[in-house]
């Protein structure tokens, strides 16, 4: 029950929220109870589901620094099962206010724990950066996805990155492991694309998802609906590999 | 004389970094003294210079943090007339490092006042984040250049954004104006791209520069070899729309 995972990567625009929000989309519409947790304040989960300018009571900001429940904070989505924690923009002051209080790591892990049964799955949409967000969700989650745009400056980070992780390991999560790496924005006509996953697949193995995600325009189309991708375009390209990544994801 | 640009936006992955170095390239190959601030810990701008592997004595966060002459972290690059000041990982700590120094949205003006005298253009390249790294950026800065990618997201972020500038200028830096706003990735073949286009020209009329920075392949594959866009494919369409823009913003 209620095994958590967080979406992450440092590098910007590499497929984070588009991962999480169509992963989400498609566990709530085949029946998994389904909790999407925004915590990146530029608020593109909220607002790909269709909830920009929602007039939230409370927010994933009020659940982490004012301890309002959590639950107060969840909203439902145009998907049956799906619910969001949202996100606002206030959320942006949470790391400069959390830096200076005990046990700053565990705040997302306390706000989630009395929720965490209600739901099969719950994702965790993390802001680019290794700030106290982003360890905040390491530290409440069982598994890291980490998506990987198939572009040279993705590689970079990766090794900052499972450096972090095993860092939130020893010291404050040791059930946390990587699920895996998967690999956005392919292209198979580029080099480039071909190479990077091919350096992925040599470093990682078989932490590398088979399935990789294809560059599609429907992908970015779909956000300016308030749409996920399978009710935007369910036959895309783009869906029907998100639809194969959570089978090989969630069993 | 030291004319001190930031390239910012929250969002992550619109180019911030690819059109740091590329202007900062064709910059330097004019004869303009530039210096290029990598004030990202992901040190992209660095590695797109062909200094990744590099062994610095001292970087920007020695100079942010432990008051190193900023002059002694900067180092010459392949272009003539273009110096780094160079990143590495630790900036990861600056953050966290600052928020309890009085101050703390100086350090980066403190740090390059003694040496803008020495060249004719600064550009810091930012993380995709408006904390305490980015704010020093723009208390230290004359100018704003806001890379925008021609998707929907990237739309979403600019109100908070136009926010945090008018907030940096009332508080820390009455001279600060926004320069301009460039659209990145931009694909005529695609809808999306000229319904960003249009949003944006509507929103910010006159203050979206003329030229639009096409996506070109060329451009996410000279960070791979360490070579900015001028001297990895001079002819590409990549770095014929930056030299356009560069005769666009600087005079
Ligand atoms: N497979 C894809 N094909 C085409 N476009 C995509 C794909 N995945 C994402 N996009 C688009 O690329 C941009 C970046 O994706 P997204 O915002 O999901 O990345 P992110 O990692 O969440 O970014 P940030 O670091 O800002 O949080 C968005 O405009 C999105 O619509
Ligand atoms: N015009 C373009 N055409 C094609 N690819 C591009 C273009 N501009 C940038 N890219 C590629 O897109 C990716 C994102 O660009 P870049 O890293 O410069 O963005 P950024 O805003 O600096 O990202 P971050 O938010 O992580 O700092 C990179 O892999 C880069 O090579
Ligand atoms: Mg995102
Ligand atoms: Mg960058």
């Amino acid at each position: 029950m209620g095994e958590i995972y967080s979406i992450v990567n440092q590098k910007g625009g590499v497929g984070k929220t588009t991962s999480a929000v169509s992963m989400a989309a498609i566990l709530g519409k085949r029946g998994n109870k389904t909790l999407l947790v925004d915590l990146d304040p530029q608020a593109n989960a909220t607002s790909g589901l269709g909830l920009l300018d929602h007039r939230f009571t409370y927010t994933v900001y009020d659940a982490l620094i004012h301890s309002v429940e959590a639950s107060k904070a969840i909203y439902p989505t145009v998907i049956e099962h799906l619910s969001i924690l949202a996100a606002s923009k206030d959320l942006a002051g949470a790391e400069i206010e959390l830096v200076s209080e005990f046990n700053r790591e565990r705040f997302l892990e306390r706000s989630l724990a009395p929720i965490k049964d209600q739901f099969d799955y719950i994702l965790i949409d993390c802001p680019p950066s290794l700030g106290l967000l982003t360890i905040n969700a390491l530290t409440a989650s069982d598994w890291v996805i980490i998506p990987v745009q198939a572009e040279y400056y993705a590689l970079e980070g990766l090794a900052r990155l499972t450096q972090t992780i095993d860092m939130v390991k020893k010291a404050l999560n040791p059930q946390l492991q990587i699920r895996g790496i998967m690999i956005t924005m392919h292209d198979k006509r580029v080099g480039l694309s071909r190479q990077v996953e091919d350096e992925a697949r040599g470093y990682f193995k078989e932490k590398v998802f088979q399935t990789v995600i294809p560059r599609n325009v429907k992908l970015s189309e779909a956000p300016s609906f308030g749409e996920p991708i399978t009710i935007y375009d369910k036959k895309s390209k783009g869906a029907k590999a998100y639809k194969s990544i959570v089978k090989e994801i969630f069993l």
